[in-house]
């Protein structure tokens, strides 16, 4: 029965192609974190030189924010919300109520791209999944290091639906919209989105 | 945990970025509910690379409330779909509550009905208990009653499909209809979307709030949810 509902949703819900912005690529794998061995490691990078990107983001209020919470807060007052050229998510550790050793370990996956895109403090991360474990550091570096290595990177539909893919913990169908649109002057630029969640969901961010 | 993210090609001004993404936020991931609780995690950023020859949008842009509004739809769409997700979810419910004195006093009680396990339980069961909405209402943690008259509350549900008739009053101007078509509020629950409308009678401001039933499933899923 919820292999039907699922089955529902899927069709339903999930787009077959999509329209992606300039200058974006992306990439996802396994990198072993999750124990039923599906894509639990994305990377969204920025690879427009052409000016410094913009960046915004709002938080949870919940008064224990996780590592990656912090961290990414601290990036954007560090540059005042300019220059982030890449977005690390993982599922399945939300590295979350892990305290001094839980914010070590965001730093360390941090700076891991940040040198392998050539920037520093360009990092933004996310993270979901099991609260009060830490970061399986040695899974989830070696599968940074085989994404920019083997050169996963990519733009198409099938790249964007895999990265919406590895954000998913409960989730039972990936989460991502796309469109087109024209400025008053007729210039065009496309939105993406994507977003993920099942459970443990009454958010209030700001 | 939400986690999301919305990426464009546009050259935005980073404190016109921001306030896009808080605007568009308060009117669609800051309202729902699967479950009533607030990760330690909630994240939604956005990204601007510029990558496009425009001009860069600030908050004095002629382009600025336009893209604004699409990122706002963007979003609204991006949050439904969490619902829809929800744990064990076989409901997606909209609670409108409109008419109201303040938005916050709108949202405090559409947020309310949302996480009440006895109006999602009864929403699971299709069971036309509409008495728990009331409740719900009526435990609200608003600050004052300058949006809540007992004598002046309107409650229906309404259809999401074609059939009619679409609304089906359950309380009209502070006075409950005992005489509900009990056939025609199944079929309405029988629904996998429901709207459920509150019309408070005070003001003009309204907040859409959407949530979803609570199942055995939910239970299930979360009772080992680390393994």
């Amino acid at each position: 029965q919820s292999a039907s509902k699922t089955l529902d949703k899927y069709a339903q819900f999930v787009p077959k192609s999509g329209v992606f912005p300039k200058g974006y690529e992306v990439a996802s794998l396994a990198s072993g974190v999750k124990k039923s061995g599906a894509v639990d490691l994305g990377i969204i990078r920025n690879v427009n030189k052409s000016q410094k990107s913009s960046a915004a983001a709002v938080f949870t209020t919940n008064r224990f924010k996780a590592a990656p919470v912090l961290f990414s807060k601290k990036v954007l007052e560090t540059g005042s919300g300019e220059g982030v050229d890449a977005i690390v998510v993982n599922s399945g550790c939300a590295n979350s109520v892990t305290g001094e050793l839980g914010m070590q370990d965001a730093g360390k996956v941090a700076n891991q791209v940040n040198r392998l895109i050539g920037r520093s403090d360009g990092t933004l991360l996310m993270s979901t999944g099991v609260i009060g474990q830490r970061l399986q550091l040695d899974k989830i570096s070696k599968g940074i290091d085989t994404i920019f290595q083997e050169q996963k990177f990519s733009a198409d539909f099938d790249g964007w639906l895999n990265l919406a893919k590895s954000i998913c913990t409960t989730d039972t169908f990936p989460k991502l919209i796309t469109s087109k649109f024209k400025l008053s002057d007729g210039t065009e630029y496309t939105l993406t989105g994507m977003s993920k969640g099942a459970g443990m969901i009454c958010p209030n961010m700001a | 945990t939400l986690l999301g993210f919305i990426v464009t090609d546009l050259p935005i001004e980073t404190t016109a970025l921001q306030t896009m993404l808080s605007g568009a936020v308060n009117r669609s991931f800051n309202c729902i509910s699967v479950d009533g609780d607030m990760s330690t995690n909630d994240t939604i950023c956005m990204l601007a690379n510029g990558a496009i020859n425009a001009t860069k949008i600030d908050e004095n842009s002629e382009d600025f409330a336009k893209v604004s509004a699409q990122v706002t739809e963007f979003a609204k769409q991006l949050a439904q779909l969490v619902v829809r997700d929800g744990e064990g979810a076989t409901k997606f419910v909209t609670v409108n509550v409109k008419n109201s004195a303040k938005f916050k006093d709108a949202k405090i009680i559409a947020e309310t009905i949302s996480n009440s396990m006895l109006v999602k339980s009864a929403l699971y069961g299709q069971d036309a208990n509409w008495g728990r909405i009331l409740c719900a209402i009526g435990y609200s943690k608003l600050d004052n009653l300058a949006s809540l008259d007992e004598s002046k509350i309107n409650v229906s549900f309404i259809a999401t499909d074609t059939s009619t008739p679409r609304e089906l009053k359950l309380v009209s101007n502070g006075v409950p209809q005992f005489d509900i078509d009990e056939a025609r509020a199944s079929e309405i629950l029988s629904l996998p979307d429901l709207e459920i409308l509150v019309d408070l009678g005070t003001g003009s401001e309204e907040c859409q709030f959407w949530t979803c039933d609570l199942s055995h499933e939910y239970v299930t899923i979360n009772g080992d949810y680390r393994s």
